[in-house]
């Protein structure tokens, strides 16, 4: 990754560095034509393994499995095309103009065009953008992740007061790793943060995508992918 | 939780089946 981080001492930061999921891959069908609908299905499977992985991931995220199934539940339908988002952003800021939605599969401006994702890839490269400006590094990147998913805003939490105390713990852990290793940049931690409305819009504008991906029904799309958007409607 | 039937199992069970 371009922008290496630090050994940290903060706790929550080291073991969301622990739990941080491999790479996913993608797996194109090869008795289909290279086409915009190959990108397509290839992209709607690989986004269902990731949705897998990320239900696993926020298991392990401090405090998330103290909530109740109610919350957790609001959380992850809430905020899961975030994630997504940002693991691809992460993934795509050693690239020019390229969105790495797999290990091994980036995505150039006209292959977004022809499958009908130029006004997401135009909205990624912004958030790419924003983040290869800041030299977001892996530590940082891990807890605005874990971040996104507290930060979910959802009207279906019970227990807001928990919920509460999960950003509270993971913006102290934020705080900590940018005191021990930015401390030339007060501000770092309050930049970060501000780059969260461009993630729920960029996210947004992904389930937008996707809703209107499926409504044409050309594209095979799995359980989970079409139950999660289903949550998004 | 019935119209979330899968993301309810993986949270609960962790066993993806027919995902």
């Amino acid at each position: 990754h371009v922008f290496s981080g630090k050994k940290t001492t903060n706790k929550v930061v080291s073991h969301l560095i622990l739990v941080e999921p491999g790479e996913v891959f993608a797996t194109p069908d090869p008795s289909l034509p290279d086409s915009d609908l190959r990108t397509l299905t290839t992209l709607c499977e690989l986004i269902n393994r990731e949705l897998l992985m990320t239900i696993g991931w926020a298991k392990h995220v401090p405090g998330f499995s103290a909530l109740s199934l109610v919350d957790q539940m609001a959380l992850l339908q809430s905020a899961w095309m975030e994630v997504l988002v940002l693991g691809m952003a992460y993934r795509s800021l050693a690239l020019s103009d390229e969105l790495a939605v797999g290990g091994n599969l980036a995505l150039c401006r006209e292959q977004c065009r022809r499958s009908g994702l130029l006004h997401l890839h135009a909205a990624l490269l912004q958030l790419i953008g924003k983040f290869r400006k800041a030299k977001l590094d892996r530590e940082e990147f891990v807890v605005m992740k874990a971040m996104a998913l507290a930060n979910s805003d959802s009207t279906h939490i019970e227990n807001t007061e928990a919920v509460l105390s999960l950003q509270d713990r993971l913006h102290e852990a934020l705080q900590d790793y940018e005191s021990e290793h930015h401390a030339e940049d007060p501000h770092r931690s309050g930049k970060l943060l501000m780059t969260l409305p461009l993630l729920r819009q960029t996210a947004n504008e992904a389930v937008r995508t996707f809703c209107q991906i499926r409504l044409e029904g050309r594209i095979p799309m799995h359980k989970l992918f079409l139950e999660m958007l289903e949550a998004k409607i | 939780t019935e119209r979330h039937k899968i993301l309810h199992r993986l949270l609960q069970e962790g066993s993806p089946s027919d995902i």
